[in-house]
């Protein structure tokens, strides 16, 4: 038997938001930890790695590991039905083909119930080695959203460039280029707003600016997001997730052919 | 010119 229950079931609408345009289906792994999801992109350019604690949610319990296969659109709609406010309780029964999902309302007046198939997914796990980044910039994820929308103007790539005065991110195309620069923030009142960039060795590295771009529907789950470079691996941007966990990206770099 | 890199090519299949 697998339940888990969450006060406000906005988070988890935050979370499908940040995985859908990357991601047609996944499978969900419950286990006595919490909830994990690892998976590529079809065009396996990029990752989406999830972690939810199981002591994030109200109440949770999950006797037996179980490996729910979900198409993204489905549970989208089953969402949808829901008022951010609400009361979520998903509940399956062990080896199971469907989930529950059950809505309701704060004062208990209204209460949903939403049956969902699963389906069977071949599962690709990836091992992704521990990583000693030379560079790891920290900033508001509102201003990096804003970035990666404005440079998708100018090009389908963008360069990220990192010393330890700031951060560099360019593009370039027919239109003609530009530069944006943020530099370690001095003094700030809140610690939401801050950059801060911890350099080991300058770093400069390609990625394509549609995979930033869908990266940047997680904004809504986290002030912060962080940045993590390394001359010739993938990218990791992470949004942390209030008590829960977090949400990590991975993207492949471009280079020189 | 630039290629795109695969994420297979960094991490391993497990």
């Amino acid at each position: 038997m697998f339940e888990a229950r969450l006060v406000q079931c906005s988070m988890l609408k935050k979370v499908l938001e940040a995985i859908k345009e990357l991601l047609n289906e996944a499978t969900f792994d419950c286990s006595d930890a919490g909830i994990q999801l690892q998976a590529m992109d079809n065009s396996h350019v990029s990752l989406v790695s999830l972690n939810l604690r199981s002591d994030g949610f109200d109440k949770y319990r999950c006797d037996r590991n179980l490996s729910m296969g979900i198409n993204l659109a489905s549970m989208t709609k089953i969402m949808k039905c829901a008022g951010n406010d609400d009361v979520l309780t998903i509940k399956a029964q062990d080896n199971a083909d469907n989930v529950m999902f059950m809505f309701e309302s704060q004062n208990q007046e209204k209460v949903s119930d939403y049956d969902m198939k699963l389906i069977n997914l071949d599962q690709e796990h990836l091992g992704i080695p521990e990583t000693d980044y030379s560079c790891i910039i920290k900033m508001p994820s509102g201003e990096f959203a804003r970035i990666c929308r404005d440079l998708s103007q100018f090009g389908e790539s963008v360069v990220i460039s990192c010393t330890k005065e700031g951060v560099k991110f360019s593009a370039a195309g027919d239109v003609g280029a530009a530069n944006i620069k943020l530099a370690q923030t001095a003094n700030v009142d809140k610690e939401e707003e801050a950059v801060t960039i911890e350099m080991q060795e300058p770093v400069t590295l390609t990625f394509a600016c549609r995979y930033l771009n869908s990266f940047t529907k997680a904004t809504a789950l986290s002030p912060q997001v962080q940045l993590s470079m390394s001359a010739d691996v993938p990218l990791v941007v992470e949004y942390k997730i209030g008590d829960f966990g977090h949400i990590r990206y991975y993207l492949a770099p471009k280079i020189e052919e | 010119m630039l290629r795109q890199c695969l994420l297979t090519g960094f991490f391993m299949n497990i």
